[in-house]
């Protein structure tokens, strides 16, 4: 089963068009392997993304160095993941 | 022993296997209202079943509804059973139930990515899309939101295989796009389609693949409006509401816009709750306060539908 060690879902709010822009960038970029949760409306709605953990340096890079606000929403996914898997085998027992 | 659809824990998650075995007690429970068909298979052979809910005649006015199209929303399938639960139970009961069933039929679809879903219980909890191959490409799978022919390739959706939002090779090119189009098509008075996603808290109408306002703008603008208050209203959650191309984004080939292009006025779709702190993994806690106040929000259109007959 594939696992999410680390990786962490960012709440970023673009100011502007221009930043909303910039967002959808990374979404081009494969290599970070980013997964938009929610896609950039524009301004003013928030954008959902799950950044797998090697690319979290980068990704966060990235939005510091355009001043973009963000809060980390998930701080590791693994582990939201393991306490849903253990709630589903209360439930069954 | 025999089962019964009351020992269900409403509350929990669920596999795809006790989900469908759960349908088949809720049909046991209720013989005289509730019957479950099969309207295809996907594409790794698996049964897409539908619950009829029914008192007889023949060709009624129908409500559609279906969840988790997108297979990562859980809590979408979830909101699904109880609220199948909810529409067998509350019939007798509850006047509105009551009087919408002796004059239409309503059909929930609760997996309509089946593949996807078992995927997401086997191997990877965050896959969104269906389980296809696609011809020279490594990455399997389609955007089963993508897919409809409704402004189809066009803004909002992708045509690399490999993203999420791949809109497919053709329109309708997914089994599980397909057996909705050729039940709706077949049965010909659908007259509300209403398709449940998670997790952004709307209640979006058509059009999504483009901006322009459709004829019916006016009216859908203020029947989401009373859904989404009559929502808040349980636990004071907040819904943002309006078209899909204004709300969000341009989408094209969305459900709700194949719906509303093939004559079936009143297609909404809805984005269940965010807590801002979950996304797609939405804790089971949290399944029956979603449940509870959707309730309302969709009671509210299709009392409206029953109510205003085209």
């Amino acid at each position: 089963q594939r696992q999410f060690q680390g990786d962490q879902v960012l709440r970023i709010m673009a100011r502007d068009e221009e930043q909303a822009a910039l967002l959808k960038m990374l979404e081009e970029q494969e290599e970070l392997q980013v997964d938009f949760w929610r896609h950039p409306f524009g301004p003013g709605h928030p954008a959902d993304l799950r950044v797998p953990f090697p690319s979290l340096g980068a990704v966060k890079g990235f939005l510091e160095s355009h001043s973009f606000p963000y809060t980390v929403m998930i701080e590791d996914v693994q582990e939201l993941l393991d306490e849903e898997k253990e709630a589903m085998a209360r439930s069954r027992r | 022993v025999k089962r019964s659809s009351r020992a269900f824990d409403f509350g929990s998650y669920h596999t795809l296997d006790e989900i469908y075995s759960w349908m088949d007690t809720l049909v046991e429970d209720h013989p005289g209202l509730v019957s479950k068909i099969q309207i295809g298979q996907s594409y790794e052979g698996r049964d897409l079943l539908v619950l009829k809910f029914s008192t007889g005649g023949s060709a009624r006015p129908a409500i559609w509804v279906d969840t988790g199209i997108h297979s990562r929303e859980w809590i979408s399938q979830a909101t699904g059973v109880w609220t199948a639960n909810k529409i067998a139970e509350e019939y007798g009961r509850d006047p509105s139930v009551t009087a919408l069933l002796d004059n239409m039929d309503v059909f929930l679809e609760i997996i309509a990515n089946p593949d996807g879903f078992v995927f997401t219980h086997s191997s990877d909890r965050l896959w969104r899309k269906t389980r296809s191959p696609n011809t020279g490409s490594h990455c399997l799978g389609v955007d089963p939101n993508r897919n409809w022919d409704a402004g189809f390739g066009g803004a909002g959706s992708s045509g690399d295989p490999c993203s999420d939002i791949y809109h497919g090779p053709f329109p309708h090119s997914e089994r599980e796009v397909k057996a909705i189009v050729d039940f709706i098509r077949g049965h010909g008075n659908v007259k509300s389609v209403i398709s449940i996603h998670s997790y952004s808290q709307m209640l979006l109408f058509p059009y999504g693949y483009t901006s322009v306002p459709s004829p019916d703008y006016q009216e859908m603008n203020e029947l989401a409006k009373k859904a989404v208050s009559d929502l808040a209203a349980v636990y004071g959650t907040k819904y943002t509401f309006g078209s899909i191309a204004d709300t969000i984004y341009t989408a094209a080939g969305t459900t709700v816009d194949w719906a509303y292009d093939q004559g079936v006025k009143y297609s909404f779709t809805l984005e269940l709750r965010d807590t801002g702190r979950h996304g797609f993994l939405l804790p089971s806690s949290q399944i029956l306060p979603t449940a509870t106040e959707t309730w309302p929000a969709l009671l509210d259109i299709m009392v409206h539908v029953l109510e205003h007959p085209y």
